[in-house]
């Protein structure tokens, strides 16, 4: 554990938590985009099946079941509890066109042909893509209530500061997972336009709208 | 060479 990979796991954490504290004290989920919380939950349940044959420590485990528990919380606010608030109309992006391909990736290109690791892969792959129709939701609205953007950016910068324990891995352990590495790197450009307009508006007291 | 499983990271 190093402070890159800490901070990165507390960003992710904070992001979630975000997220469910814009929808509980809001009561509702206006703006949030249910195909990525879906792939979200799709990610987790995929990559965290290790819970069941692998214990790697207490810390491990449990930010596990706590990203596990809160993605199904968070499609259960969405989907049932606050349902009559989910924009359908704006979240349009087709999940097939992601989950597809990447499932089909995940079995070409991986570590191991078991079907464990076939899963892990498929997990890296689609996270790197997942927040594509929270993305798109937000350029055909052309804005995010502030807490959303907030919710954004704690999530993106997670797999940045990844990007920095990578290469710290690197350098003082000789840890190197090219899939991860890719996948990680292709995820945090993903949202460059969007830390350049949450740094732009949002630090500045703004709220976050796309330029017309 | 057996592939060994070592995903420690979230």
């Amino acid at each position: 554990m190093n402070v890159f990979r800490l901070t990165g796991d507390i960003a992710h954490l904070l992001a979630i938590i975000l997220l469910l504290m814009k929808i509980w004290k809001t009561r509702s989920c206006a703006g949030v985009s249910g195909k990525s919380q879906m792939m979200f939950a799709l990610v987790f349940t995929t990559r965290y099946l290790d819970l069941i044959t692998n214990f790697i420590s207490l810390y491990n485990t449990t930010m596990k079941m706590i990203f596990i528990a809160s993605s199904y919380g968070t499609l259960y606010l969405m989907f049932l509890k606050f349902r009559a608030t989910y924009d359908s109309n704006h979240d349009t992006f087709r999940m097939e066109f992601l989950v597809v391909p990447v499932a089909g990736l995940s079995f070409l290109v991986n570590h191991d042909f078991s079907p464990l690791e076939i899963l892990w892969t498929f997990s890296i792959y689609l996270e790197s893509v997942a927040i594509l129709p929270q993305l798109f939701m937000i350029s055909k609205t052309g804005e995010a209530e502030t807490i959303t953007s907030h919710y954004l950016f704690a999530l993106g910068s997670y797999r940045a500061l990844y990007i920095l324990n990578w290469v710290y891995r690197f350098y003082f352990e000789g840890f190197f997972d090219l899939i991860a590495v890719v996948a990680g790197c292709v995820q945090t450009v993903l949202y460059c336009d969007f830390f350049y307009l949450y740094i732009t508006k949002v630090w500045k007291g703004k709220k976050l709208t796309l330029p017309a | 060479e057996e592939f060994e499983y070592d995903h420690d990271e979230l």
